[in-house]
Protein backbone atom coordinates (compact mmCIF):
# COMPACT_ATOMS: atom_id res chain seq x y z
CA UNK A 1 0.00 0.00 0.00
CA UNK A 2 1.17 3.47 0.41
CA UNK A 3 3.18 2.86 3.50
CA UNK A 4 5.73 0.45 0.86
CA UNK A 5 5.12 3.25 -1.74
CA UNK A 6 7.06 5.52 1.06
CA UNK A 7 9.57 3.56 1.82
CA UNK A 8 11.07 4.01 -1.01
CA UNK A 9 10.37 8.10 -1.63
CA UNK A 10 11.85 8.31 2.00
CA UNK A 11 15.05 5.46 1.14
CA UNK A 12 16.76 8.27 -0.23
CA UNK A 13 15.94 11.13 2.95
CA UNK A 14 17.29 9.07 5.51
CA UNK A 15 21.19 10.59 5.02
CA UNK A 16 20.20 13.83 5.13
CA UNK A 17 20.96 16.88 7.18
CA UNK A 18 19.19 19.22 5.87
CA UNK A 19 15.97 18.58 3.77
CA UNK A 20 15.66 20.17 0.33
CA UNK A 21 12.16 20.67 -1.44
CA UNK A 22 12.85 18.36 -3.95
CA UNK A 23 13.74 15.78 -1.67
CA UNK A 24 10.28 16.36 -0.35
CA UNK A 25 8.49 16.31 -3.81
CA UNK A 26 9.29 12.35 -4.09
CA UNK A 27 7.24 11.12 -0.59
CA UNK A 28 4.41 14.04 -1.51
CA UNK A 29 4.32 12.59 -4.89
CA UNK A 30 2.91 9.16 -3.49
CA UNK A 31 0.52 10.44 -1.46
CA UNK A 32 -0.81 12.40 -4.47
CA UNK A 33 -0.86 9.37 -6.82
CA UNK A 34 -2.72 7.06 -3.94
CA UNK A 35 -5.12 9.92 -3.36
CA UNK A 36 -6.24 10.42 -7.16
CA UNK A 37 -6.12 6.84 -7.41
CA UNK A 38 -8.73 6.42 -4.68
CA UNK A 39 -10.71 9.03 -6.84
CA UNK A 40 -10.26 11.64 -4.19
CA UNK A 41 -10.78 15.39 -6.27
CA UNK A 42 -8.31 16.59 -8.08
CA UNK A 43 -8.00 19.96 -5.81
CA UNK A 44 -8.90 18.08 -2.56
CA UNK A 45 -5.68 16.20 -3.18
CA UNK A 46 -3.49 19.21 -3.80
CA UNK A 47 -4.67 20.89 -0.70
CA UNK A 48 -4.92 17.68 1.46
CA UNK A 49 -0.93 17.11 0.23
CA UNK A 50 0.37 20.52 1.08
CA UNK A 51 -1.15 20.08 4.62
CA UNK A 52 0.45 16.79 4.79
CA UNK A 53 3.67 18.08 3.85
CA UNK A 54 3.76 21.10 6.31
CA UNK A 55 2.52 18.87 9.46
CA UNK A 56 5.29 15.99 8.03
CA UNK A 57 8.14 19.48 7.95
CA UNK A 58 6.40 20.55 11.19
CA UNK A 59 6.74 17.36 13.51
CA UNK A 60 10.17 16.62 11.91
CA UNK A 61 9.44 13.10 10.75
CA UNK A 62 11.16 13.04 7.67
CA UNK A 63 14.75 11.80 8.36
CA UNK A 64 13.28 9.65 11.05
CA UNK A 65 13.85 5.83 10.47
CA UNK A 66 10.39 5.11 10.55
CA UNK A 67 8.71 8.41 8.50
CA UNK A 68 7.09 6.27 5.59
CA UNK A 69 4.55 4.98 8.90
CA UNK A 70 4.85 8.18 10.73
CA UNK A 71 3.87 9.72 7.53
CA UNK A 72 1.13 7.42 6.71
CA UNK A 73 -0.51 8.21 10.26
CA UNK A 74 -0.56 11.90 9.27
CA UNK A 75 -2.24 10.98 6.25
CA UNK A 76 -4.96 8.54 7.94
CA UNK A 77 -5.43 11.52 10.72
CA UNK A 78 -6.25 14.16 8.53
CA UNK A 79 -8.65 11.67 6.43
CA UNK A 80 -10.45 11.10 9.64
CA UNK A 81 -11.08 14.77 10.17
CA UNK A 82 -12.43 15.78 6.92
CA UNK A 83 -14.46 12.41 7.25
CA UNK A 84 -16.22 13.78 9.95
CA UNK A 85 -14.63 12.54 13.26
CA UNK A 86 -17.55 10.63 15.20
CA UNK A 87 -20.27 8.49 13.77
CA UNK A 88 -23.61 10.37 13.58
CA UNK A 89 -26.43 9.47 14.95
CA UNK A 90 -30.37 9.41 13.15
CA UNK A 91 -32.33 11.89 15.36
CA UNK A 92 -36.42 11.59 15.19
CA UNK A 93 -38.76 14.71 15.06
CA UNK A 94 -40.41 15.48 18.85
CA UNK A 95 -44.01 16.00 15.88
CA UNK A 96 -44.14 12.84 14.16
CA UNK A 97 -43.55 11.77 11.19
CA UNK A 98 -40.30 12.14 10.59
CA UNK A 99 -39.88 12.92 7.23
CA UNK A 100 -37.05 11.41 5.08
CA UNK A 101 -36.12 12.64 1.78
CA UNK A 102 -34.01 10.41 -0.61
CA UNK A 103 -32.30 12.15 -3.34
CA UNK A 104 -29.05 11.29 -5.98
CA UNK A 105 -28.18 10.98 -9.31
CA UNK A 106 -29.84 7.67 -11.38
CA UNK A 107 -28.78 4.23 -10.16
CA UNK A 108 -26.93 5.25 -7.29
CA UNK A 109 -29.17 2.90 -5.08
CA UNK A 110 -31.74 5.70 -3.33
CA UNK A 111 -34.98 2.82 -3.92
CA UNK A 112 -33.00 -0.11 -2.34
CA UNK A 113 -31.42 2.46 0.62
CA UNK A 114 -35.30 3.18 1.24
CA UNK A 115 -35.88 -0.05 1.95
CA UNK A 116 -32.80 -0.96 3.63
CA UNK A 117 -33.66 2.28 6.12
CA UNK A 118 -37.26 1.27 6.59
CA UNK A 119 -36.04 -2.18 7.75
CA UNK A 120 -33.55 -0.54 10.10
CA UNK A 121 -36.26 1.56 11.30
CA UNK A 122 -38.32 -1.44 12.10
CA UNK A 123 -35.99 -2.68 13.86
CA UNK A 124 -35.82 0.51 15.73
CA UNK A 125 -39.41 0.09 16.94
CA UNK A 126 -40.80 2.96 14.51
CA UNK A 127 -43.35 2.25 11.92
CA UNK A 128 -42.16 3.34 8.58
CA UNK A 129 -44.48 4.54 5.16
CA UNK A 130 -42.44 4.02 2.22
CA UNK A 131 -43.12 6.56 -0.24
CA UNK A 132 -43.34 5.92 -3.87
CA UNK A 133 -42.40 9.70 -6.49
CA UNK A 134 -40.54 8.12 -9.26
CA UNK A 135 -43.16 8.33 -12.02
CA UNK A 136 -41.17 8.10 -14.58
CA UNK A 137 -38.83 5.39 -14.51
CA UNK A 138 -40.09 1.67 -15.59
CA UNK A 139 -41.76 0.19 -13.21
CA UNK A 140 -39.82 1.92 -10.19
CA UNK A 141 -43.42 1.78 -8.23
CA UNK A 142 -43.41 -1.85 -8.82
CA UNK A 143 -39.90 -1.74 -7.53
CA UNK A 144 -40.40 0.04 -4.37
CA UNK A 145 -43.33 -2.01 -3.56
CA UNK A 146 -41.77 -5.08 -3.76
CA UNK A 147 -39.22 -3.66 -1.73
CA UNK A 148 -41.60 -2.82 0.96
CA UNK A 149 -42.98 -6.19 0.78
CA UNK A 150 -39.87 -7.54 1.48
CA UNK A 151 -39.19 -5.27 4.21
CA UNK A 152 -42.67 -5.84 5.47
CA UNK A 153 -43.38 -2.11 5.52
CA UNK A 154 -46.37 0.08 3.79
CA UNK A 155 -45.86 1.59 0.51
CA UNK A 156 -47.61 4.85 -0.43
CA UNK A 157 -48.14 4.99 -4.26
CA UNK A 158 -50.40 6.99 -6.66
CA UNK A 159 -49.83 5.30 -10.12
CA UNK A 160 -47.53 7.66 -12.39
CA UNK A 161 -50.00 9.99 -13.75
CA UNK A 162 -50.35 12.52 -10.29
CA UNK A 163 -47.58 14.19 -9.48
CA UNK A 164 -43.89 13.65 -7.09
CA UNK A 165 -45.37 16.70 -5.07
CA UNK A 166 -48.60 15.77 -4.70
CA UNK A 167 -48.02 11.78 -3.80
CA UNK A 168 -45.53 13.48 -1.09
CA UNK A 169 -47.87 15.71 0.46
CA UNK A 170 -50.91 13.45 0.10
CA UNK A 171 -48.07 10.21 1.59
CA UNK A 172 -47.28 12.43 5.14
CA UNK A 173 -51.30 12.94 5.47
CA UNK A 174 -51.73 9.09 5.36
CA UNK A 175 -49.20 8.71 7.85
CA UNK A 176 -50.53 11.28 9.88
CA UNK A 177 -53.95 9.38 10.24
CA UNK A 178 -52.33 6.29 10.47
CA UNK A 179 -49.61 7.08 12.69
CA UNK A 180 -47.02 6.05 10.92
CA UNK A 181 -44.01 7.79 12.51
CA UNK A 182 -41.22 7.93 9.14
CA UNK A 183 -42.07 8.68 6.28
CA UNK A 184 -39.40 8.06 3.63
CA UNK A 185 -39.71 9.65 0.47
CA UNK A 186 -37.89 7.70 -2.72
CA UNK A 187 -37.24 10.20 -5.27
CA UNK A 188 -36.49 9.30 -8.99
CA UNK A 189 -32.83 10.08 -10.08
CA UNK A 190 -31.91 13.20 -11.71
CA UNK A 191 -29.29 15.11 -13.58
CA UNK A 192 -27.99 17.78 -11.31
CA UNK A 193 -27.63 19.50 -14.37
CA UNK A 194 -31.50 18.97 -15.26
CA UNK A 195 -32.71 22.52 -14.09
CA UNK A 196 -36.33 21.03 -14.16
CA UNK A 197 -35.76 17.80 -12.40
CA UNK A 198 -33.63 19.89 -10.05
CA UNK A 199 -36.89 22.37 -9.53
CA UNK A 200 -38.90 19.59 -8.71
CA UNK A 201 -36.95 17.57 -5.91
CA UNK A 202 -36.67 21.44 -4.57
CA UNK A 203 -40.94 21.24 -5.01
CA UNK A 204 -40.75 18.51 -3.31
CA UNK A 205 -39.15 19.39 -0.18
CA UNK A 206 -40.82 22.76 -0.04
CA UNK A 207 -44.21 21.17 -0.28
CA UNK A 208 -43.42 18.65 2.94
CA UNK A 209 -40.09 20.02 4.40
CA UNK A 210 -38.33 16.95 5.59
CA UNK A 211 -36.47 16.91 8.43
CA UNK A 212 -33.49 15.38 6.48
CA UNK A 213 -32.76 15.18 2.85
CA UNK A 214 -30.23 12.74 2.27
CA UNK A 215 -27.78 12.57 -1.45
CA UNK A 216 -27.56 9.03 -2.09
CA UNK A 217 -23.86 8.98 -3.58
CA UNK A 218 -22.20 5.62 -5.45
CA UNK A 219 -19.10 4.72 -3.98
CA UNK A 220 -17.34 4.39 -7.23
CA UNK A 221 -18.11 8.12 -8.20
CA UNK A 222 -15.34 9.49 -9.73
CA UNK A 223 -13.71 13.59 -10.19
CA UNK A 224 -17.42 14.18 -11.05
CA UNK A 225 -18.75 13.84 -7.33
CA UNK A 226 -17.83 17.16 -6.77
CA UNK A 227 -20.47 18.80 -9.67
CA UNK A 228 -23.19 16.67 -8.45
CA UNK A 229 -22.54 17.17 -4.66
CA UNK A 230 -22.51 20.99 -5.28
CA UNK A 231 -25.94 21.36 -7.57
CA UNK A 232 -27.92 18.97 -5.28
CA UNK A 233 -26.66 20.63 -2.25
CA UNK A 234 -27.60 24.27 -3.76
CA UNK A 235 -30.78 23.42 -5.45
CA UNK A 236 -32.22 20.97 -2.81
CA UNK A 237 -29.76 21.26 0.28
CA UNK A 238 -29.03 18.53 1.91
CA UNK A 239 -28.64 17.17 5.13
CA UNK A 240 -26.69 13.78 4.93
CA UNK A 241 -25.15 11.80 3.27
CA UNK A 242 -25.37 8.04 2.24
CA UNK A 243 -22.67 5.94 0.53
CA UNK A 244 -23.74 2.96 -1.65
CA UNK A 245 -21.88 0.03 -2.93
CA UNK A 246 -19.25 -0.02 -0.36
CA UNK A 247 -19.35 -3.80 -0.61
CA UNK A 248 -17.19 -3.80 -3.78
CA UNK A 249 -13.70 -2.68 -3.90
CA UNK A 250 -14.08 1.06 -4.99
CA UNK A 251 -11.87 3.11 -3.14
CA UNK A 252 -14.58 5.66 -2.31
CA UNK A 253 -12.91 9.12 -2.50
CA UNK A 254 -15.22 10.52 -3.95
CA UNK A 255 -16.80 11.14 -0.52
CA UNK A 256 -14.65 13.57 0.60
CA UNK A 257 -15.37 16.44 -2.31
CA UNK A 258 -18.88 15.12 -0.83
CA UNK A 259 -18.47 16.08 2.75
CA UNK A 260 -16.19 19.30 1.36
CA UNK A 261 -19.18 20.63 -0.36
CA UNK A 262 -22.07 20.10 1.61
CA UNK A 263 -20.07 19.49 5.34
CA UNK A 264 -22.74 17.05 6.06
CA UNK A 265 -22.43 14.37 7.83
CA UNK A 266 -22.16 10.77 6.33
CA UNK A 267 -24.86 8.91 8.11
CA UNK A 268 -24.94 5.38 6.92
CA UNK A 269 -23.29 3.14 4.08
CA UNK A 270 -24.38 0.42 1.67
CA UNK A 271 -22.67 -3.07 1.63
CA UNK A 272 -25.08 -5.05 -0.27
CA UNK A 273 -27.56 -5.37 -2.06
CA UNK A 274 -30.43 -7.23 0.40
CA UNK A 275 -32.68 -5.10 2.78
CA UNK A 276 -30.29 -5.58 5.99
CA UNK A 277 -26.97 -4.34 4.27
CA UNK A 278 -27.01 -0.85 5.80
CA UNK A 279 -24.43 0.08 8.51
CA UNK A 280 -23.48 3.13 10.27
CA UNK A 281 -20.50 5.02 9.46
CA UNK A 282 -17.28 4.71 10.49
CA UNK A 283 -14.63 7.54 9.56
CA UNK A 284 -11.64 5.39 10.68
CA UNK A 285 -12.64 2.79 8.49
CA UNK A 286 -13.37 4.81 5.21
CA UNK A 287 -10.09 6.72 5.80
CA UNK A 288 -7.86 3.01 5.79
CA UNK A 289 -9.93 2.07 2.20
CA UNK A 290 -9.35 5.22 0.71
CA UNK A 291 -5.80 5.11 1.30
CA UNK A 292 -5.88 1.46 0.14
CA UNK B 1 9.42 29.93 -32.47
CA UNK B 2 8.08 27.06 -30.76
CA UNK B 3 10.08 27.48 -27.16
CA UNK B 4 6.58 28.76 -25.46
CA UNK B 5 4.67 25.58 -26.73
CA UNK B 6 7.57 22.58 -25.88
CA UNK B 7 7.98 23.81 -22.74
CA UNK B 8 4.98 25.56 -21.62
CA UNK B 9 4.11 23.80 -18.18
CA UNK B 10 1.07 25.92 -17.69
CA UNK B 11 -0.35 23.83 -20.85
CA UNK B 12 1.07 21.12 -19.25
CA UNK B 13 -0.62 21.61 -16.12
CA UNK B 14 -3.78 22.41 -17.51
CA UNK B 15 -4.04 19.32 -20.52
CA UNK B 16 -3.01 17.03 -16.93
CA UNK B 17 -6.00 18.60 -14.83
CA UNK B 18 -8.27 18.43 -18.04
CA UNK B 19 -7.29 14.49 -18.34
CA UNK B 20 -7.35 13.70 -14.39
CA UNK B 21 -10.63 15.45 -14.04
CA UNK B 22 -12.40 13.22 -16.66
CA UNK B 23 -11.34 10.45 -14.64
CA UNK B 24 -8.40 9.61 -16.98
CA UNK B 25 -5.99 7.39 -14.77
CA UNK B 26 -3.20 9.27 -13.29
CA UNK B 27 -0.91 6.76 -15.45
CA UNK B 28 -2.34 7.10 -18.45
CA UNK B 29 -2.39 10.86 -18.04
CA UNK B 30 1.59 10.71 -18.19
CA UNK B 31 2.28 8.01 -20.57
CA UNK B 32 -0.41 10.34 -23.11
CA UNK B 33 1.55 13.64 -21.99
CA UNK B 34 5.22 11.90 -22.72
CA UNK B 35 3.93 11.02 -25.73
CA UNK B 36 3.11 14.28 -26.48
CA UNK B 37 6.49 15.71 -25.57
CA UNK B 38 8.56 13.54 -28.20
CA UNK B 39 5.73 14.81 -30.52
CA UNK B 40 6.19 18.57 -30.26
CA UNK B 41 10.47 17.74 -30.17
CA UNK B 42 9.64 16.31 -33.52
CA UNK B 43 7.08 18.64 -35.07
CA UNK B 44 7.80 21.47 -33.62
CA UNK B 45 4.23 23.05 -33.69
CA UNK B 46 4.07 26.85 -33.19
CA UNK B 47 0.90 27.42 -31.54
CA UNK B 48 -1.23 26.27 -28.77
CA UNK B 49 -3.78 25.21 -31.66
CA UNK B 50 -1.31 23.01 -33.13
CA UNK B 51 0.44 21.33 -29.98
CA UNK B 52 -3.51 20.28 -29.65
CA UNK B 53 -3.73 18.91 -32.67
CA UNK B 54 -0.81 16.44 -31.70
CA UNK B 55 -2.66 15.57 -28.74
CA UNK B 56 -5.48 14.61 -30.11
CA UNK B 57 -3.48 12.65 -32.48
CA UNK B 58 -1.67 11.19 -29.16
CA UNK B 59 -5.77 10.36 -28.11
CA UNK B 60 -6.45 8.88 -31.72
CA UNK B 61 -3.42 6.29 -30.93
CA UNK B 62 -5.18 4.80 -27.99
CA UNK B 63 -9.02 5.10 -29.16
CA UNK B 64 -8.90 5.19 -32.71
CA UNK B 65 -10.67 7.66 -35.21
CA UNK B 66 -13.41 5.04 -36.51
CA UNK B 67 -16.78 3.47 -34.49
CA UNK B 68 -16.06 -0.05 -33.52
CA UNK B 69 -18.85 -2.25 -35.19
CA UNK B 70 -21.04 -4.50 -33.28
CA UNK B 71 -20.25 -7.62 -34.30
CA UNK B 72 -23.05 -9.86 -35.59
CA UNK B 73 -23.44 -13.83 -36.30
CA UNK B 74 -23.26 -15.45 -39.93
CA UNK B 75 -25.67 -17.40 -38.72
CA UNK B 76 -28.39 -16.22 -36.71
CA UNK B 77 -29.57 -15.84 -34.19
CA UNK B 78 -26.75 -12.84 -33.21
CA UNK B 79 -26.47 -12.49 -28.81
CA UNK B 80 -25.32 -9.71 -27.28
CA UNK B 81 -24.90 -10.29 -23.60
CA UNK B 82 -25.24 -7.08 -21.58
CA UNK B 83 -23.52 -7.12 -18.36
CA UNK B 84 -22.01 -5.10 -15.42
CA UNK B 85 -22.09 -3.29 -12.22
CA UNK B 86 -25.20 -2.25 -10.02
CA UNK B 87 -27.36 0.81 -11.41
CA UNK B 88 -25.39 1.60 -14.69
CA UNK B 89 -27.78 1.25 -16.83
CA UNK B 90 -28.29 -2.27 -18.45
CA UNK B 91 -31.67 -2.44 -18.58
CA UNK B 92 -32.28 0.71 -20.10
CA UNK B 93 -29.84 0.27 -22.90
CA UNK B 94 -31.51 -2.75 -24.00
CA UNK B 95 -34.43 -1.10 -24.31
CA UNK B 96 -32.56 1.38 -26.33
CA UNK B 97 -30.15 -0.56 -28.38
CA UNK B 98 -33.58 -2.88 -29.14
CA UNK B 99 -34.97 0.58 -30.61
CA UNK B 100 -31.94 0.80 -32.71
CA UNK B 101 -31.74 -2.24 -34.01
CA UNK B 102 -35.18 -2.38 -35.08
CA UNK B 103 -34.59 1.23 -37.14
CA UNK B 104 -32.26 -1.12 -38.88
CA UNK B 105 -34.44 -4.16 -39.99
CA UNK B 106 -33.69 -6.49 -36.77
CA UNK B 107 -36.59 -7.90 -35.15
CA UNK B 108 -34.60 -8.42 -31.49
CA UNK B 109 -36.12 -10.89 -28.63
CA UNK B 110 -34.97 -9.73 -24.76
CA UNK B 111 -33.77 -11.45 -22.67
CA UNK B 112 -34.91 -10.72 -18.83
CA UNK B 113 -32.15 -12.55 -17.06
CA UNK B 114 -31.97 -10.81 -14.26
CA UNK B 115 -34.00 -12.87 -11.94
CA UNK B 116 -32.70 -11.19 -8.52
CA UNK B 117 -33.46 -7.46 -8.29
CA UNK B 118 -37.48 -6.36 -7.39
CA UNK B 119 -38.97 -5.75 -10.38
CA UNK B 120 -36.05 -6.26 -12.78
CA UNK B 121 -38.31 -8.28 -15.59
CA UNK B 122 -41.34 -5.74 -14.89
CA UNK B 123 -38.78 -2.68 -16.29
CA UNK B 124 -37.80 -4.79 -18.86
CA UNK B 125 -40.96 -5.96 -20.13
CA UNK B 126 -41.90 -2.09 -19.93
CA UNK B 127 -39.23 -1.47 -22.41
CA UNK B 128 -40.08 -4.43 -24.33
CA UNK B 129 -43.38 -3.25 -24.73
CA UNK B 130 -42.17 0.54 -25.83
CA UNK B 131 -40.46 -0.80 -28.47
CA UNK B 132 -42.52 -3.51 -29.98
CA UNK B 133 -40.49 -6.42 -28.95
CA UNK B 134 -41.16 -9.35 -26.97
CA UNK B 135 -39.25 -10.48 -24.01
CA UNK B 136 -38.76 -13.96 -22.99
CA UNK B 137 -38.98 -13.73 -18.87
CA UNK B 138 -39.20 -16.71 -16.03
CA UNK B 139 -40.56 -15.75 -12.51
CA UNK B 140 -38.19 -13.76 -10.18
CA UNK B 141 -35.94 -16.36 -8.74
CA UNK B 142 -35.30 -18.14 -11.83
CA UNK B 143 -32.12 -19.85 -13.08
CA UNK B 144 -30.66 -17.01 -15.04
CA UNK B 145 -28.94 -19.50 -17.65
CA UNK B 146 -32.44 -21.34 -17.92
CA UNK B 147 -33.86 -17.66 -19.16
CA UNK B 148 -31.24 -18.03 -21.79
CA UNK B 149 -31.25 -21.22 -22.64
CA UNK B 150 -35.39 -20.69 -23.59
CA UNK B 151 -34.46 -17.22 -25.00
CA UNK B 152 -31.90 -19.06 -27.76
CA UNK B 153 -34.15 -21.51 -28.55
CA UNK B 154 -37.24 -19.63 -28.92
CA UNK B 155 -35.04 -16.78 -31.06
CA UNK B 156 -34.57 -19.64 -33.60
CA UNK B 157 -38.20 -20.67 -33.45
CA UNK B 158 -39.34 -17.74 -33.84
CA UNK B 159 -37.20 -16.36 -36.62
CA UNK B 160 -35.34 -13.54 -34.26
CA UNK B 161 -32.07 -12.87 -35.82
CA UNK B 162 -30.95 -10.90 -32.61
CA UNK B 163 -30.79 -11.45 -28.98
CA UNK B 164 -30.18 -9.33 -26.03
CA UNK B 165 -29.59 -10.38 -22.46
CA UNK B 166 -30.00 -8.44 -19.58
CA UNK B 167 -28.50 -9.61 -16.69
CA UNK B 168 -28.47 -8.84 -12.81
CA UNK B 169 -26.61 -5.74 -11.82
CA UNK B 170 -23.02 -7.60 -10.02
CA UNK B 171 -20.22 -6.19 -8.01
CA UNK B 172 -17.10 -7.73 -10.05
CA UNK B 173 -15.72 -8.74 -6.61
CA UNK B 174 -18.21 -11.54 -5.82
CA UNK B 175 -17.21 -14.59 -6.95
CA UNK B 176 -20.58 -16.81 -6.87
CA UNK B 177 -22.19 -13.77 -9.07
CA UNK B 178 -19.53 -13.68 -11.53
CA UNK B 179 -19.60 -17.54 -11.78
CA UNK B 180 -23.40 -17.41 -12.62
CA UNK B 181 -22.54 -14.89 -15.58
CA UNK B 182 -19.63 -17.41 -16.60
CA UNK B 183 -22.63 -20.01 -16.51
CA UNK B 184 -25.25 -17.75 -18.74
CA UNK B 185 -22.05 -17.14 -21.36
CA UNK B 186 -21.32 -21.40 -21.54
CA UNK B 187 -25.37 -21.74 -22.17
CA UNK B 188 -25.69 -19.13 -25.27
CA UNK B 189 -22.05 -21.19 -26.50
CA UNK B 190 -23.52 -24.70 -26.04
CA UNK B 191 -27.01 -23.61 -27.82
CA UNK B 192 -25.23 -21.37 -30.58
CA UNK B 193 -21.68 -23.02 -30.78
CA UNK B 194 -19.83 -20.12 -30.33
CA UNK B 195 -19.17 -17.42 -27.53
CA UNK B 196 -22.09 -14.26 -27.32
CA UNK B 197 -21.00 -11.92 -29.87
CA UNK B 198 -20.76 -9.20 -28.48
CA UNK B 199 -20.35 -9.31 -24.56
CA UNK B 200 -20.60 -5.94 -23.33
CA UNK B 201 -19.44 -4.19 -20.36
CA UNK B 202 -22.50 -1.00 -19.30
CA UNK B 203 -20.04 1.36 -17.94
CA UNK B 204 -21.44 4.73 -15.80
CA UNK B 205 -19.99 7.96 -17.13
CA UNK B 206 -19.83 9.20 -13.73
CA UNK B 207 -17.69 6.01 -12.36
CA UNK B 208 -14.10 7.04 -11.93
CA UNK B 209 -11.04 4.65 -11.18
CA UNK B 210 -12.75 1.39 -10.01
CA UNK B 211 -13.77 1.35 -13.60
CA UNK B 212 -10.48 -0.37 -14.83
CA UNK B 213 -10.94 -2.77 -12.23
CA UNK B 214 -14.49 -3.45 -13.33
CA UNK B 215 -13.06 -4.18 -17.16
CA UNK B 216 -10.34 -6.11 -16.19
CA UNK B 217 -12.12 -8.38 -13.91
CA UNK B 218 -15.35 -8.93 -16.20
CA UNK B 219 -12.98 -9.86 -19.01
CA UNK B 220 -11.65 -12.54 -17.14
CA UNK B 221 -14.76 -13.79 -16.28
CA UNK B 222 -16.53 -13.21 -19.63
CA UNK B 223 -14.18 -11.81 -22.37
CA UNK B 224 -15.74 -8.10 -23.31
CA UNK B 225 -15.94 -7.14 -26.76
CA UNK B 226 -17.18 -3.50 -25.93
CA UNK B 227 -18.40 -0.94 -23.80
CA UNK B 228 -21.54 0.94 -23.22
CA UNK B 229 -20.30 3.79 -21.88
CA UNK B 230 -24.00 5.45 -20.23
CA UNK B 231 -24.77 8.67 -18.72
CA UNK B 232 -23.07 11.09 -20.71
CA UNK B 233 -26.01 13.25 -20.96
CA UNK B 234 -24.09 14.20 -17.34
CA UNK B 235 -21.29 16.09 -16.46
CA UNK B 236 -18.56 13.51 -16.11
CA UNK B 237 -16.46 12.64 -19.25
CA UNK B 238 -15.93 8.98 -18.43
CA UNK B 239 -12.34 9.14 -19.51
CA UNK B 240 -11.61 5.51 -17.44
CA UNK B 241 -12.59 4.08 -20.85
CA UNK B 242 -9.26 5.84 -22.92
CA UNK B 243 -7.36 3.86 -19.78
CA UNK B 244 -9.54 1.13 -20.58
CA UNK B 245 -8.38 1.05 -24.17
CA UNK B 246 -5.03 1.91 -23.58
CA UNK B 247 -4.46 -1.39 -21.10
CA UNK B 248 -7.39 -3.88 -22.44
CA UNK B 249 -7.79 -2.53 -25.86
CA UNK B 250 -10.93 -2.39 -25.42
CA UNK B 251 -13.02 -0.23 -26.96
CA UNK B 252 -16.56 1.83 -26.53
CA UNK B 253 -18.95 0.66 -29.22
CA UNK B 254 -21.97 2.85 -27.61
CA UNK B 255 -22.88 5.35 -25.85
CA UNK B 256 -25.78 6.53 -23.56
CA UNK B 257 -27.02 10.11 -23.91
CA UNK B 258 -30.40 9.91 -21.74
CA UNK B 259 -33.27 8.30 -20.09
CA UNK B 260 -35.61 8.09 -23.67
CA UNK B 261 -35.89 5.05 -26.03
CA UNK B 262 -33.56 7.29 -28.69
CA UNK B 263 -30.84 8.63 -26.39
CA UNK B 264 -27.97 5.57 -27.60
CA UNK B 265 -25.23 6.34 -30.03
CA UNK B 266 -22.40 4.87 -31.91
CA UNK B 267 -19.27 5.99 -30.33
CA UNK B 268 -17.42 8.00 -32.00
CA UNK B 269 -13.82 8.41 -30.73
CA UNK B 270 -13.13 11.66 -32.97
CA UNK B 271 -16.10 13.41 -31.51
CA UNK B 272 -15.38 11.74 -27.90
CA UNK B 273 -11.76 13.91 -27.56
CA UNK B 274 -13.09 16.49 -29.36
CA UNK B 275 -16.33 16.86 -26.02
CA UNK B 276 -12.87 15.87 -23.40
CA UNK B 277 -10.29 18.80 -25.05
CA UNK B 278 -12.94 21.51 -24.71
N1 LIG C 1 -23.73 -4.34 -4.26
C1 LIG C 1 -24.57 -3.35 -3.92
N2 LIG C 1 -25.57 -3.04 -4.74
C2 LIG C 1 -26.40 -2.05 -4.37
C3 LIG C 1 -26.26 -1.33 -3.15
N3 LIG C 1 -27.26 -0.41 -3.10
C4 LIG C 1 -27.99 -0.57 -4.22
N4 LIG C 1 -27.47 -1.55 -4.99
C5 LIG C 1 -27.89 -2.02 -6.30
O1 LIG C 1 -27.73 -0.95 -7.20
C6 LIG C 1 -28.69 -1.04 -8.25
C7 LIG C 1 -29.45 0.27 -8.32
O2 LIG C 1 -30.24 0.40 -7.17
P1 LIG C 1 -31.58 1.27 -7.14
O3 LIG C 1 -32.07 1.22 -5.74
O4 LIG C 1 -32.50 0.83 -8.22
O5 LIG C 1 -30.97 2.70 -7.50
P2 LIG C 1 -31.76 4.07 -7.65
O6 LIG C 1 -30.87 5.14 -7.15
O7 LIG C 1 -33.09 4.00 -7.00
O8 LIG C 1 -31.92 4.18 -9.22
P3 LIG C 1 -32.80 5.27 -10.00
O9 LIG C 1 -34.11 5.36 -9.28
O10 LIG C 1 -32.91 4.75 -11.37
O11 LIG C 1 -32.02 6.53 -9.92
C8 LIG C 1 -29.56 -2.23 -7.91
O12 LIG C 1 -29.05 -3.34 -8.62
C9 LIG C 1 -29.35 -2.42 -6.42
O13 LIG C 1 -29.55 -3.74 -6.00
C10 LIG C 1 -25.16 -1.68 -2.29
O14 LIG C 1 -24.93 -1.12 -1.22
N5 LIG C 1 -24.36 -2.69 -2.72
N1 LIG D 1 -29.18 10.42 -17.56
C1 LIG D 1 -29.05 9.15 -17.94
N2 LIG D 1 -29.61 8.19 -17.18
C2 LIG D 1 -29.49 6.91 -17.58
C3 LIG D 1 -28.80 6.54 -18.75
N3 LIG D 1 -28.86 5.18 -18.87
C4 LIG D 1 -29.57 4.74 -17.82
N4 LIG D 1 -29.96 5.79 -17.04
C5 LIG D 1 -30.72 5.75 -15.79
O1 LIG D 1 -29.94 5.05 -14.84
C6 LIG D 1 -30.82 4.37 -13.92
C7 LIG D 1 -30.43 2.92 -13.86
O2 LIG D 1 -30.73 2.31 -15.10
P1 LIG D 1 -30.98 0.75 -15.23
O3 LIG D 1 -31.18 0.49 -16.68
O4 LIG D 1 -32.02 0.29 -14.27
O5 LIG D 1 -29.57 0.21 -14.76
P2 LIG D 1 -29.13 -1.28 -14.58
O6 LIG D 1 -27.68 -1.37 -14.88
O7 LIG D 1 -29.99 -2.20 -15.39
O8 LIG D 1 -29.37 -1.52 -13.04
P3 LIG D 1 -29.33 -2.90 -12.25
O9 LIG D 1 -30.03 -3.90 -13.10
O10 LIG D 1 -30.06 -2.63 -10.98
O11 LIG D 1 -27.90 -3.23 -12.03
C8 LIG D 1 -32.24 4.62 -14.43
O12 LIG D 1 -32.78 5.70 -13.72
C9 LIG D 1 -32.03 5.00 -15.88
O13 LIG D 1 -33.06 5.81 -16.40
C10 LIG D 1 -28.18 7.60 -19.56
O14 LIG D 1 -27.54 7.38 -20.60
N5 LIG D 1 -28.36 8.87 -19.09
MG1 LIG E 1 -34.98 4.33 -7.78
MG1 LIG F 1 -31.11 -3.84 -14.80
Amino acid sequence: GLSAKLQNAFAKLRGKVTLKEEDVDAAMREIRLALLEADVNFKVVREFVAQVREKAIGADVLKNLNAPQMVVKIVHEELVKLLGGEPVKMKFSSHPPTIIMMVGLQGTGKTTTCGKLATWLKSERKKPLLVATDVYRPAAVDQLKRVGEQANVPVFEMGTNVSPVEIAKQAVNHARQRGLDVVIIDTAGRLHIDEQMMREAAAIKAAVQPHETLLVVDAMTGQDAVNAATEFHNAVGVDGIILTKLDGDARGGAILSVRQVTGKPVKFVGIGEKLDALEPFYPDRMAGRILG
Amino acid sequence: VFTTVTLDEDFIAELEETLVLSDVAMATTEKLIESLRQQVKKERPETIEQAKALFKREMARVLGTEPAPLQFSPQPPTVWLILGVNGTGKTTSIGKLANLMKQQGYRPLLVAADTFRAAAIEQLQIWGQRVDAPVIAHRPGADPAAVVFDAVRAARSRGHDLVLVDTAGRLHTKHNLMAELEKVSRVVERETGRQPDESLLVLDATTGQNGLAQASAFTQSVPLTGIILTKLDGTAKGGIVITIADQLHLPVKLVGTGEKIGDLAVFDPQEYVEALME
